[in-house]
């Protein structure tokens, strides 16, 4: 563990709380996107196959437990809770989610580190991972006003995986034979997609107005 | 199991 990776995990776990303190606090998920919450929590159910086989630590193992309840909690509360599902805009998140899904499992099977199911699995959580954010980013385009707790969910969501980045260059640099080019590139791409979004975020941030994402 | 094989990161 490094302070990047901490970071980043602590920064991970900052915008899954500020997600759920905007749905279970004012009640709305305005201007969250239903699909991307289902996409990372298929992210999670195929990246923790693990959990109960490999224990590598207690911190490993509740940050698993804990993303896990948190996004499949968010996507139910969204579905079914029926203040909180009133809130949501149907005809705003029509990207085809299940369009990134296929893709991914395709790579998948190409490219992974083993041809088992769990490491199939893993590979297609990342590269998952890295395109899930699309359909929110398509819906923010199209809400007027963001309000400020989902622009603080979306800079974290983001901010966390540009930490990955930096503890990947450090593990690099510090453990022999630490190179992991499905990460890599997926976290890269992922990081990239939310390059456009820093700009304005930072931009609304610095001139004191409304974060607006032009069309 | 070798240490690449666990992945040890969330």
């Amino acid at each position: 563990m490094n302070i990047f990776r901490l970071a980043g995990d602590m920064t991970h776990l900052a915008s899954v709380l500020v997600l759920l303190l905007k749905i279970h606090t004012i009640k709305s998920c305005a201007g969250i996107s239903l699909k991307t919450q289902e996409l990372y929590a298929l992210v999670f159910a195929t990246r923790y196959l693990d959990i109960f086989t490999d224990f590598i630590s207690l911190y490993n193992t509740t940050m698993k437990l804990i993303f896990l309840g948190s996004s499949f909690s968010i996507v139910w509360y969204i579905r079914n809770h029926k203040i909180v599902s009133r809130s949501y805009d149907k005809s705003q998140d029509t990207f085809r989610h299940y369009f990134l899904i296929i893709p991914c499992l395709l790579l998948a099977l190409l490219v992974n580190e083993k041809f088992t199911f769990k490491e199939v699995m893993w590979a297609f959580s990342i590269y998952l991972e890295a395109v899930a954010i699309l359909p929110q980013l398509v819906l923010l385009q199209r809400t007027r006003n963001i309000d400020n707790l989902t622009g603080q969910y979306v800079f974290l969501l983001g901010a966390y995986r540009a930490l990955y980045i930096l503890n990947w260059i450090y593990r690099y640099f510090t453990e022999t034979h630490y190179v992991h080019w499905i990460t890599w590139v997926s976290g890269l791409v992922q990081t990239l997609l939310y390059a456009d979004f820093f700009y304005y975020y930072f931009e609304s941030w610095k001139n004191n107005k409304k974060l607006q994402l032009p069309a | 199991k070798e240490e690449n094989e666990v992945h040890d990161e969330l």
